[in-house]
């Protein structure tokens, strides 16, 4: 479903050059359940960014069910991405004046094909699934960074996308907490979903069905994970 | 060099409150390295908040260095809490158009006393020190989460403050980069630093002397670390 041909990513800094991804070819089929690790600057958010169409290469191809991604005229893009990924951020992205439950919503402001029915009702249960049915009217400043960020992952679960790349999810979750989020993760999994888990945490790795090494903005690794 | 007696946190929401913390009794010891671990929203952030005299308790008292915090003028406030504590944010709080460099050297701008020396060299160095030094003029939107992070840690540490309070600071860090910042916290307390580490990683807190457990807003378990 996912295939990207030798992605790379630059940035120019004044007289030096970031090369946050250099030549990466990455194969996703459907209903993968891959943990992507690797050091902090390896480059794992850049190729999440990239393959969500939240950001563009600077040079390869990246090609989402068959389709060159770069083909998508600018006025495709936001609906199809919104569409086809559920994205957990690594600094989360909850809007400041919004609840946690209206914050959960957003995603189905666009889902206009009405795939997912009362968008208040899912939200609702969204929110209960991360254990959060007791903070649903509280501002992301009255909520600790934990729920905050378990915010973030039901809002990308909200609108049942195809696709879920999650950015280290449970970086500010107790070993409880993270073990439920993996259990949800597996349960959608198996439900069909695709779901791509940047993170540190090598319990996380342990329950994903592959894993993916980068360093220094390569693929240094990628194993099946024997079971 | 801290005492809490009976403190508590209160929020009033709409028809319910929500007590984040609850009759807290909290000793700490110069140069103690401590860690905090409980669930997600057990009350570790808002007890660093009032330890680091960034909020106000709803009640009970609060004795930094044999002095209650309560007794302090508005006017004091802010310097006393610059030159006692360094803080590392669970969400960073970076300045976003300004340098890692600049973002480093802020608290440097209250030294008055000039303690520190050159304010330009103590944040270089700090940056190296957590592994940024060819990462210091990048605008936080230009680094990875796991170096705004070190950035975060690096602030808090520059101004050579007496104790320092980090909140997860390992959240956006792989396994090696988390115990180089371990071995960092471990030196500075051998130097004299009292050192209090919230974290949800075990292998962190292993690394402290002292383990203290909080649940629902209560401290739960309190115990030394075997070496
Ligand atoms: N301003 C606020 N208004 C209402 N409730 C709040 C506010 N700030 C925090 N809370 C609640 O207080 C509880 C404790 O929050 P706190 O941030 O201390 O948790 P924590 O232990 O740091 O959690 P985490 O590990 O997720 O960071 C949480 O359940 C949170 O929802
Ligand atoms: N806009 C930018 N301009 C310049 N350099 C950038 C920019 N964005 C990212 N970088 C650099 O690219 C590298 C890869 O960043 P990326 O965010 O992908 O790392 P990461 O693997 O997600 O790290 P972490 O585990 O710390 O989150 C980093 O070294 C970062 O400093
Ligand atoms: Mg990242
Ligand atoms: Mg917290």
């Amino acid at each position: 479903v996912i295939e990207t041909r030798r992605l790379t990513k630059s940035y120019q800094m004044g007289e030096t050059i970031v090369h946050a991804l250099r030549d990466v070819d990455f194969m996703v089929e459907t209903e993968e359940l891959i943990a992507v690790m690797g050091a902090s600057g390896s480059g794992k958010s850049t190729l999440l960014n990239i393959l969500g169409c939240l950001d563009k290469p600077s040079s390869g191809e990246y090609i989402l069910e068959g389709k060159p991604v770069s083909e998508l005229g600018k006025k495709e893009y936001a609906p199809f991405r919104n569409e086809k990924f559920g994205f957990v951020f690594q600094s989360f992205n909850l809007l400041p004046r919004t609840s946690a439950l209206e914050n959960v919503e957003l995603p189905l402001v666009y889902d206009r094909a009405g795939r997912v029915g009362k968008p208040r009702r899912a939200a609702e249960e969204a929110l209960r699934r991360v254990g959060l049915g007791d903070r649903m009217h509280h501002m992301p400043n009255q909520l600790s960074g934990g729920e905050q960020q378990r915010v973030a992952i039901a809002r990308a679960l909200v609108n049942n996308p195809a696709i879920i790349l999650a950015d280290e999810p449970t970086g500010n979750l107790d070993t409880s907490t993270s073990a439920d989020v993996m259990t949800l993760f597996q349960e959608l999994n198996r439900d069909g979903m695709t779901i791509i888990v940047v993170t540190h945490d090598p319990e996380i790795a342990e329950c994903a069905k592959r894993i993916v090494l980068m360093r220094d903005g390569r693929i240094h690794g990628d194993n099946q994970v024997s079971a």
